[in-house]
C-alpha cells in the first residue's frame, strides 16, 4: 500500500491547513483511498478505477495523462504549489465533505475530479495513524541517509586512494624512464670507450705496419 | 686468476655486458639489475 | 529553535499511543518545553534550567549525567525502548495531565522527572503543528537525501574515471619500458657490431704485421 500526506489550503479559506493523504496499491490510476484532516476532524472517501476513467472520458482527456495529472495534483503535493487547486466544502449536519481540485491554467481552470467524503467517527485515531505515518517515514528517511552518508565517505576514501595510486603511478613512470635512461647511458658509453680504445689500437698498427714497410 | 680476470676485462665491460655478444631485453634488463645492486 | 517528536506508550495503558514533542535552545539543560498529544488533546508544560539542577540534586546525580539521561529518555525516542518509562495520569476536571519520565535498571527503576502539564485550549492547531512539523522535516530529510544521492554518484564516477587513468597509467608504464629496451637494444646491438668489426680489423693487422716480421 502506497500512501502520501501532504499540506493543502483550501481556495475557499487559503489560512486553514488541512492534510490529504492518499492511498493507493501500485498503481494510482487502479483507485485511490482519500484521507481528509484539518487535525480536529478527518473525512474519508475512495475513488475507484471506474470513476477515473469516467472522469478522464467526461474530460476528453487520455487515460494516462489523466491519471498523470491526479498525481501531480494529489500526490507531489507543494511543489505543484500554485498549478493546483484544491476545494473544500463541508456540510456539518450530514456530516460529510465536498472535496475537489482543480487544474490551473493561464485562461482558467478545470476540476480533475470530485468526491463526497464521509466524516469519520474517531478522528483522533486518524490523527495518531498521519503522525504516526510521518514518525515511520521519517525513520526510514533517516536510516537511508546515514547509509547514504557511509556510502558517500566509503566513496571518497575510495576515491582518495585511487587518486593517491594515480599519483604514485605517474611519479613511478617518470622515474623508470629517467632510470632506463640513465644505466642505458652507463652501458652505451662502455660500448663507445672499447670502440675509441680499439680504434686507437688499429690506428697504431697500422701506423706501425707503414712504419715497418719504410724502413725496409 | 689475472688471466681470467684479463679474459672477462675484454669480453664484458665494467656492468658485466658483452662487447661483442648481442643482447635481448631479457639479457639487457639483467644487467640493469645488477647495476641496480651495484649502484 | 530545537525540537523533537515521538511516540510514546505510557505504562499505564502500553497500548495506548502519545506523541511526546521536546523543544529547546540549544542545550537541553537550559529548560525544554513539552507537548504531549493522544491526537484528540494536547497538552503543554516547561521545565526550567533550576528545575533540571533540582531534579538532579534530588537524585544526587551529577548535572551533566542527568541531562545526558534527560535526553535519551525524551530526545532519542524508540530507540531507548525498554531503557525508560513514561507514565501519563489525566485530570480531566482540572484539565491537567501528569507527566513523568522513569529510568529502568535490572533492580527497578527511578523517576527522572515529572511535570505538570495544562491542557491546550485548541488541540486541532497543536496538532496540526505537529504534523506540520513531521512534513517539513520529511521534506528537508527528503532534499538532503537527494543531494547524498546525487553526490554519491558523482564520486562514483570520479572514482570510475580515476580508476580507468590508473589503468592507462599502468599499461603506458608497461609500454614505456618495452619500448625503451627495444630501443636500447638495437643501439646497443650495432655498438658491438662496430666493436666486432674492429676488433676482426685488429686482429688482420697484427696477423698482417707478425707475417711481415717472418718475411723480414
Amino acid at each position: 500500500m502506497e500512501k502520501t500526506l501532504n499540506r493543502i489550503h483550501p481556495v475557499s479559506d487559503p489560512e486553514a491547513t488541512y492534510f490529504l493523504q492518499v492511498s493507493w496499491e501500485k498503481d494510482l490510476g487502479a483507485g485511490f483511498g482519500i484521507i481528509l484532516s484539518d487535525g480536529q476532524c478527518a473525512w474519508t472517501g475512495t475513488v475507484s478505477e471506474a470513476e477515473i476513467s469516467r472522469e478522464a472520458d467526461d474530460m476528453e482527456m487520455n487515460r494516462e495523462k489523466y491519471v498523470e495529472e491526479l498525481k501531480k495534483a494529489l500526490i507531489t503535493g507543494e511543489e505543484s504549489a500554485g498549478r493546483y487547486n484544491f476545494a473544500i466544502s463541508r456540510d456539518e449536519e450530514n456530516r460529510e465533505c465536498h472535496f475537489s481540485y482543480e487544474r490551473n491554467l493561464k485562461d482558467g481552470s478545470f476540476t480533475l475530479g470530485s468526491l463526497k467524503l464521509q466524516k469519520v467517527s474517531s478522528p483522533a485515531e486518524v490523527v495518531r495513524e498521519l503522525i504516526g505515518y510521518c514518525l515511520d517515514c521519517l525513520g526510514r528517511l533517516q536510516a537511508k541517509n546515514e547509509l547514504l552518508q557511509k556510502e558517500n565517505e566509503r566513496l571518497f576514501s575510495d576515491w582518495s586512494d585511487v587518486e593517491k595510486r594515480l599519483e604514485k603511478c605517474v611519479e613511478a613512470k617518470e622515474e623508470l624512464e629517467a632510470d632506463l635512461y640513465s644505466r642505458f647511458i652507463l652501458v652505451l658509453n662502455e660500448k663507445k670507450a672499447k670502440i675509441r680504445n680499439l680504434q686507437k689500437l688499429l690506428n697504431e698498427a697500422k701506423e706501425s705496419a707503414a712504419d715497418d714497410k719504410c724502413a725496409r | 686468476s689475472p688471466d681470467t680476470k684479463e679474459h672477462f676485462a675484454r669480453e664484458y665491460d665494467c656492468y658485466g655486458d658483452s662487447y661483442t655478444a648481442d643482447t635481448d631485453v631479457a639479457q639487457l634488463k639483467e644487467v640493469f639489475s645488477r647495476m641496480k645492486e651495484n649502484t
